[in-house]
This record gives structure tokens, sequence and C-alpha cells, in this order.
């Protein structure tokens, strides 16, 4: 279950850089 | 939600940020905007600073479409200029309290907020030596006119 719950959490960093970078690429 | 304690450098740029929602929301979007870089930087694994994080970013982004059509915040350039300027103008008005002999709370909130701003200003790219000498500048008076105020000195 640890490796599970790694996966899920670089899935999360993944998304916020996404929606950072999104967020960014705009301006 | 309360901020995790990895985030502690970023908890002034944040109370700015709220300060200036409804005076500057420009202001109160890139202070956030900073915040989200740095608390990324500091700590996005741990489950309470992701948290943490995650409900930073949907206030970005509800924020950006309610300034859908503000080129401060569509355009970068325009952006850095604002912030620049109105970092600029903090430290001025401070600056010439300073200079005045007028020394009081707001003067000090005034070097503090602008000191800052300037840190703001890296979401743009790195500063230029000219705003990093005027953040320390910034940094250093709010602290020392702080302290003589608070032992009943008066500021040299």
């Amino acid at each position: 279950s640890g490796s599970v719950g790694s996966s899920v959490a670089a899935a999360e960093q993944d998304e916020l850089s996404s929606r950072l970078a999104k967020l960014r690429d705009q301006m | 939600m309360a901020l995790p304690l990895q985030f502690k450098a970023v908890q002034h740029h944040l109370r700015t940020a709220q300060e200036h929602d409804k005076r500057d929301p420009v202001v109160a979007y890139y202070c956030r905007l900073y915040a989200m870089q740095t608390g990324m930087k500091l700590d996005s694994k741990t489950p309470e600073c992701r948290k943490f994080l995650v409900k930073l970013m949907d206030q970005l982004e509800t924020m950006k479409k309610e300034l859908g059509d503000n080129e401060s915040v569509s355009q970068e350039v325009v952006g850095n200029a604002h912030i620049e300027n109105y970092a600029l103008k903090m430290f001025l008005y401070a600056d010439n309290e300073d200079r005045a002999g007028s020394f009081h709370k707001n003067m000090i909130k005034s070097f503090y907020t602008s000191s800052l701003l300037f840190d703001v200003l890296s979401v743009f790219g790195e500063l230029s030596e000219e705003n990093i000498q005027h953040r320390k500048y910034a940094r250093w008076k709010a602290t020392y006119i702080h302290t003589c105020l608070k032992e009943g000195e008066t500021p040299v």
C-alpha cells in the first residue's frame, strides 16, 4: 500500500505542476 | 485553511494577498502565485502540504477567471510592471516618511510589504540588482524602526 500511496502522491504532484504551467502559460 | 508549518516562509505573502483581495486583486493574485510556486518547491509531497496547495491552486484559477480581462494577469510584462510599480510606491511612501522623521506603524508596514512584493517579483524572473537592494533596505528598515519604536528609541 506504500507504493500505491506514493503513486497517488506523485500523480497529484504532476497534476499540480501541470495546472501551474497552464496558469502561467496564458500569461 | 491552516498553513502547514513547512510553508511558514510564505505566510506573510499570503496575508498580503488577503489584504489586497479588494484593494488590488492583481497584487493579491501574484502574491498567491508566488506562494504557490514557492510552496511547491518547499514541499509538495506530504499530504497536508499537497492539500493546501490544491486549495491555493483552486483559488488562483478562480481569481484568474475573474480577472480575465485584466492585462496585468493575461500579459506577464504588464503584470511585472504593475507589481514593480506598486512595490516602489510603497517603498517611496515609507522612505519619504523616514526621511521626514515621521516614524509610525503604517510606514513600517509599507517598508515590510514592499520587501514582500520584491520577493513576489521573482515570479517574472530573476530580480534586478536594484530591486534586490530595495528589498534588503526595506526589510532592514522595517525591522530597525520597529525595534526602535518598541524600545522607545528614536530611529536615526
